[in-house]
């Protein structure tokens, strides 16, 4: 899973 | 992914698209606000500076590099293009969009969720996001005519973002620990921005008339 910090949104 | 998200990002889709088509086809930037399109631009430089670090998915990927792609393509070509520069209507479109940037960024130094260098440009990017539309709002209000593909482009645009409210939502409650009040605020401001367009331009749509905004 991503960490937190990292943006999956455009 | 949920289908809200899918639902936003396709509809922002749409809008660059459309205005693309109106730009690239009929060569005439009629109405477009060329102050909104640098800031776009700018929206999307600072906002994806993690493309070439933070790989999440070949969609994501890819439609950073369609959204940074035209949004500096239509800067390109109403800067650059001498046919599509005929239409740029510069004597209306004179909102000083420095007066946005500079307390979006005093805000993302003020503001963020974490003080280093990429998520203060992506804190700004939100923040600047969300007033982005006011110069083409304002040129909108300005232009008598507005011609169908820009009150497109203008409707698509701000649908986006409130598909994402949707989105975010929706995340909320099936995710634990979603919250960013950051995104979520600036992303209710940007809506709200539109509140007033959205409702001229249903309007217009439903009593069939040309859509004109007031003075």
């Amino acid at each position: 899973l991503a960490p937190e910090s990292v943006k999956d949104e455009l | 992914m949920n289908a809200f998200r899918l639902a936003g990002d396709m509809t922002h889709l749409i809008s660059v698209l459309v205005l693309l088509l109106k730009i690239h086809t009929i060569k005439s930037c009629a109405g477009i606000s060329l102050k909104t399109q640098e800031l776009y631009a700018l929206v999307f430089a600072t906002r994806y500076l993690d493309i070439f670090t933070d790989f999440i998915s070949l969609y994501n990927t890819v439609m950073k590099l369609i959204f940074l792609g035209s949004s500096f393509s239509i800067v390109w070509y109403m800067r650059r293009h001498k046919l599509v520069q005929r239409s740029y209507d510069k004597d209306h479109d004179t909102f000083r969009h420095q007066l946005l940037v500079l307390p979006c960024l005093i805000l993302a130094l003020l503001i963020h969720e974490q003080f280093t260098f990429k998520e203060v440009m992506w804190t700004f990017s939100i923040y600047l996001e969300a007033v982005a539309i006011l110069p083409q709002l304002v040129l909108l209000q300005r232009t008598r005519n507005i011609d169908n593909l820009t009150g497109q482009y203008v409707f698509f645009l701000g649908a986006y973002r409130s598909l994402y409210i949707l989105n975010w939502i929706y995340r909320y409650f099936t995710e634990p620990h979603y919250v960013h009040w950051i995104t979520w605020i600036s992303g209710l401001v940007q809506t709200l921005l539109y509140a007033d367009f959205f409702y001229y331009y249903i309007s217009s749509w439903k009593n069939n008339v040309k859509l004109t905004l007031p003075a």
